[in-house]
């Protein structure tokens, strides 16, 4: 996925790292340090509808040839994430346990035309 | 708002840098917490130290929390009741299990005083703090140790759940054996309660199956 530059109007990936201290937080999370905040952001024309992405596969690159030349639009189509992984944090809960979870679907990775 | 220039998503205008650096940070407040299933961040009123963070995350090595969802908790003991006699002590854990969760691993780590002469026996109890089983005891684990310094002793997990409360209580009782016959002189304090070497559980949970319970019930 492209991330997004200044003047880029297609689908692509915002990315933003948080630190926890910018949050106040650094007092009860203990690792990380802070993550990736990354959203997905632009517009997705027909002729990119459906596709992930990234390593668009020869099959829907024809596709959205396809889809390009075809005097009927496809119904629009939204720029979302298609690749997610987890997030590791260990952070001290209200009773001062310390705990550490994966939480799942944190951090995106890809985004891709719906 | 951006002068005239136009949000390539929804069409309208983008957002200052700083508005959407402010905004980014509120999304990440609302995603930590959601992902920990909190409704604010805790408030932790008596953290533990330094000290005995560092040792007890080093002694574990954290690994990579089991799949499925699973966690892992160290809770460090609130000593409630070191009678000076003896080295029995009454532990006290304060855990935040959430319900839909499962108990499957425990240990308590331990830290025995370089004064220690011998084998030190010790009987691991659990107090119910339950109004019918208020007082009661349940043994837990018996445990023979003969070297000074950190030892991890494995307790039943099934002895520790079902605690609504939340609050954990444990009875340590131990004596001094000579081969096989117990010493009849008290044994000096030898598990170290202290500050820095507090004993604390090492716990991991999983999110339960669902239909778990029924097929019990069943």
């Amino acid at each position: 996925t492209p991330t997004c530059e200044s003047g880029n109007p297609l689908c692509c990936r915002r990315d933003h790292y948080v630190d926890f201290q910018e949050l106040g937080w650094r007092d009860w999370i203990l690792q990380p340090e802070g993550y990736q905040l990354n959203y997905c952001s632009g517009q997705c024309p027909p002729h990119l509808a459906g596709s992930p992405g990234i390593a668009a596969s020869f099959h829907s690159a024809v596709f959205s040839l396809l889809k390009a030349n075809n005097p009927w639009p496809a119904s629009t189509s939204c720029c979302v994430p298609t690749a997610r992984r987890p997030l590791s944090l260990l952070y001290l809960d209200h009773n001062g346990n310390v705990v550490k979870t994966d939480v799942p679907d944190m951090v995106v990775e890809a985004c891709g035309c719906s | 708002q951006g002068t005239g220039s136009v949000c390539p998503s929804c069409g309208g205008p983008t957002l200052a840098p700083q508005a959407e650096r402010a905004l980014v940070l509120e999304l990440a407040k609302q995603q930590i917490l959601e992902g920990l299933r909190l409704t604010n961040r805790p408030r932790i009123t008596h953290p533990p130290s330094q000290a005995a963070l560092t040792r007890a995350l080093r002694r574990l090595q954290l690994g990579s929390v089991a799949a499925g969802n699973g966690e892992e908790v160290i809770s460090f003991a609130a000593i409630t009741d070191s009678s000076t006699s003896t080295c029995s002590s009454m532990l006290t854990f304060h855990l935040s299990t959430p319900r839909s969760h499962h108990l499957y691993h425990a240990r308590l780590w331990l830290h025995v005083l370089p004064t220690l002469r011998g084998t030190l026996y010790l009987r691991i109890s659990r107090w119910g703090s339950r109004r019918r089983h208020r007082g009661s005891r349940t043994l837990l684990a018996e445990h023979q140790m003969t070297t000074p310094g950190w030892h991890a002793l494995t307790l039943p997990s099934s002895g520790l759940r079902g605690e609504e409360s939340g609050v954990l209580k444990l009875q340590l009782d131990c004596r001094l054996l000579e081969g096989n016959s117990t010493v009849t002189e008290k044994p000096r304090r030898l598990l170290d309660t202290a500050r820095h070497q507090r004993p604390f559980l090492e716990l991991k949970i999983r999110a339960k199956e669902p239909g778990a319970g029924r097929a019990r019930r069943r």
